[in-house]
């Protein structure tokens, strides 16, 4: 559970910021 | 911060959904998984608009000049600023989940999900408001939620090709004896959080780290330096197909190729490293940090395996 909830964040933390 | 708060929103939502599409719904996971995203995007929305800004005052304006860890701060005020966000917002995905390991009771969940969507909305509209003053462009909207169900739909058929093609891998005989042990589901969940890991945040930290003694800052050495630099971004992708090489061999135990690919990438220079003692201290940290953050991330990997 815990690696799906940062792999959340990192996606959209960094890689959806533009 | 509207835009960039609407930027995390549809990250959110993108990979919550493909997330969702992997799993198989065992021991409640639609529920929990309901809570931990409602509780990302409060968690956001609230420490964006909050917390950021009087947390750097106040690391500003408190630590009295004397000190030493006055001047550490000021040196490295970008890095360290970063690193406590970071710290800060893990320790608020800890607490998500525990929160959900804790309660038993469905209906607990329900609220607490339905609590945070409620806050988060609610300061949404509140934001956009202040700051548009006009009706939120539907037509934009429109516009990216279909790119990103299309991504999604890409992105989650990819991954469940790769999920079957791990279950198929596991019946072969393999070198790598991790393989065998965990299930299809959890490799993949780790494989690829590591692999981001490794990609574009850590070209972050680095570019942070060592600009300090990036020589094109120097107004004397500029010409100089754009003369001699190739493609726009082709630094950042040698970096990721650097790490990722790197990685590899760590993975399957060949370490005789992180020298062919380190001494590759200084060939690729060897002119400038030559002639510029600055630059060549530039690049020796910058590739120290990358293969030390891969390291670290094989590390990771095999304590996640």
């Amino acid at each position: 559970m815990i690696i799906e909830t940062l792999i959340a964040h990192v996606v959209s933390y960094f890689y959806f910021q533009p | 911060a509207v835009s960039q708060s609407l930027h995390f929103v549809w990250g959110v939502l993108f990979t919550s959904v493909i997330l969702y599409g992997l799993n198989d719904d065992s021991d409640g996971f639609t529920l929990k998984w309901l809570v931990i995203v409602s509780g990302l995007l409060f968690g956001y929305i609230l420490f964006e608009n909050k917390i950021k800004h009087p947390l750097n005052f106040f690391f500003t304006s408190n630590l009295s000049s004397e000190h030493s860890l006055h001047m550490f701060y000021v040196k490295n005020r970008s890095i360290v600023q970063f690193v406590i966000q970071q710290m800060l917002y893990l320790l608020w995905i800890f607490i998500l989940n525990e929160l959900v390991t804790v309660s038993d009771d469905p209906w607990i969940l329900v609220g607490i999900g339905l609590l945070f969507l409620l806050i988060f909305m609610v300061s949404l509209y509140a934001l956009t408001r202040k700051e548009s003053r006009s009706h939120y462009p539907w037509n934009r909207l429109l516009k990216h939620a279909s790119t990103y169900i299309v991504l999604s739909a890409v992105t989650l058929i990819l991954l469940q090709i790769l999920l079957q093609g791990l279950e198929l891998l596991q019946l072969a005989t393999f070198p790598v004896g991790a393989f065998v042990t965990q299930s299809p589901y959890r490799m993949l969940i780790a494989l690829n959080f590591v692999l981001l890991l490794l990609m574009k945040p850590t070209n972050q930290v680095i570019r942070a780290v060592s600009s300090k003694y990036d020589p094109k800052k120097d107004t004397a050495l500029t010409s100089q330096a754009e003369q001699d630099s190739g493609f726009k971004g082709a630094g950042a992708m040698i970096g990721n197909l650097e790490r990722l090489l790197i990685l590899l061999s760590f993975f399957f135990g060949s370490l005789l190729s992180v020298v062919a690919i380190l001494s590759i990438k200084a060939f690729a220079r060897y002119k400038l490293i030559a002639e510029d003692p600055y630059f060549s201290e530039y690049f020796v940290i910058g590739t120290m940090l990358s293969v030390l953050i891969t390291f670290a991330c094989y590390a990771l990997l095999v304590l996640l395996l």
